[in-house]
């Protein structure tokens, strides 16, 4: 183990760590360098297996992770800079690296300054961290391993995992969570998932089955909905990452994207009708915004749909 | 914003503290500020892929393969990976059921030969944030090779 890279403390944790940690870098190729974050099983490190941890993006940090998913601690929320406990953290039952990739996400670097990189680059610089990782744990090489990661990772993982079967790692198999695995497929039944969530309505469905649905060669029109679907989806103030959650952080740079929707609604349920019909209803779409208990509203004006 | 509705403030206060960084040995001549995503880089980074169905087939034969999904996102929904795996064409090994996390229906699952599809019930994109208990015994099942 790298004593240099060994993490003894950590800002905002009182007490020891609840197992060993090490922070460094490791080689890509070239003058790149990745930054790399691992912490050891809190059970059992020696015998339980390592999993590369790869979040997605592209050029989104791993850390992230670590500090609001499956590592050991999460951040506080409120800015108040501190540490707590993840009881359910995947370090309860393995040893995880968390990658920062490729160059320029995160702490990682590129000494020339180049962080032109593609899919293919990726991968081949991912191999070689993890080949310099298992230099520096040389006690880790035995321990089964695997790739985990979610989003663009769908795309990360397999490319990386297709180069990891060719050398003498101890390979078993990876997991991919919400991953970006087919553009095609992913975009189609975007469409069909927004429908049957209620996010959009009849008439921009029956739009879409109209103009995007017949034809297998995909025309200007139907590329242009969707494009208008997706902006709806993704800057309406619902969390498109998590549809049942909060929106909690910034959802659009503009009001474009909610007047749009007034335009995407079946007109019997738009904000205009309903007004005028209600005086004094303001929108629910109104993002983020919670100003009306809709369920007093509709036994007050029984007959009443969002 | 490059995530919409993703708060990640916290995380980049935390981890751009001096203390922090001398803690995680991150060098002095790093003195750009630590962001959760880079969209400058992500603006010129080239994708290759738009299926990775050949890389699948190529890794299925000799390695096995867990396709999860937090069913409440949208951005990578589950109807588009559930269908992608369908794609795969491994031979089917039992039918769709619920998986149960304690004693409440955790998601449904479907397994192949080599690989399982399975989705996480109200969880997000980010599934091991949203349900980490679901993800934890998901995650621990999978490296155990256990349903």
């Amino acid at each position: 183990r790298p004593a240099e890279d060994e993490v003894k403390n950590l800002p905002g944790v009182a007490g020891p760590l609840s197992s060993k940690q090490y922070s460094g870098y490791l080689k890509g190729s070239g003058t790149i360098r990745l930054h790399y974050w691992f912490v050891e099983s809190q059970t059992d490190p020696k015998n339980d297996p390592v999993i590369l941890w790869l979040n997605g993006g592209p050029s989104c940090s791993s850390l992230e992770g670590y500090l609001s998913e499956l590592g050991p601690y999460w951040v506080n929320s409120y800015g108040n800079k501190t540490l707590s406990v993840n009881d359910d953290s995947w370090t309860k039952v393995a040893n995880v690296i968390f990658l920062e990739s490729p160059a320029g996400v995160g702490f990682s670097y590129n000494e020339n300054k180049n962080y032109t990189t593609d899919d293919d680059q990726t991968a081949e610089n991912n191999l070689l961290a993890l080949e310099d990782f298992f230099q520096k744990f040389p006690n880790m090489a035995s321990n089964e391993f695997f790739i985990a990661g979610e989003s663009y990772a769908g795309i990360y993982i397999p490319t990386l995992a297709v180069k990891v079967m060719k050398t003498q790692i101890n390979f078993k198999g990876f997991a991919i969570g919400n991953g970006f695995v087919d553009a095609k497929v992913l975009s189609e039944t975007k469409v069909e998932y927004a429908y049957y969530h209620a996010l959009i309505g009849e008439s921009l469905w029956k739009r879409y089955q109209t103009t995007c649905g017949s034809s297998s060669k995909p025309s200007t029109e139907c590329a242009q909905l969707k494009r208008e679907i997706n902006e709806l989806i993704e800057h309406s103030g619902i969390n498109p990452y998590d549809i049942t959650g909060d929106c909690n952080g910034s959802y659009s740079n503009s009001d474009l994207a909610s007047i749009s929707i007034l335009d995407f609604m079946d007109p019997e349920a738009s904000v205009g009708t309903v007004s005028k019909k209600f005086p004094g209803y303001r929108s629910p779409f109104l993002p983020c915004v919670n100003n009306i208990d809709i369920e007093e509203y509709s036994k007050k004006f029984p007959g009443y749909r969002s | 914003p490059f995530l919409p509705c993703v708060n990640n403030v916290d995380i980049e206060e935390y981890l751009n503290q001096p203390d922090v960084k001398t803690a995680l040995h991150i060098p002095d001549f790093i003195t750009q500020k630590w962001t959760l995503c880079n969209p400058e880089l992500a603006a010129i980074y080239t994708n290759l892929y738009n299926t990775t169905i050949p890389l699948f087939q190529t890794l299925l034969p000799n390695y096995r393969a867990l396709l999860y999904n937090g069913d409440a996102d949208i951005v990578c929904n589950f109807l588009g990976d559930q269908k992608f795996v369908e794609e795969l064409g491994q031979p089917v090994l039992g039918n769709r059921r619920a998986w149960r996390y304690r004693t409440q229906v955790a998601g449904f699952v479907k397994e192949y030969k080599q690989i399982t599809f399975m989705t996480v019930k109200d969880s997000g994109h980010m599934v091991p944030q949203v349900t980490p208990g679901p993800a934890l015994q998901m995650i621990t099942n999978f490296l155990n090779n256990k349903p």
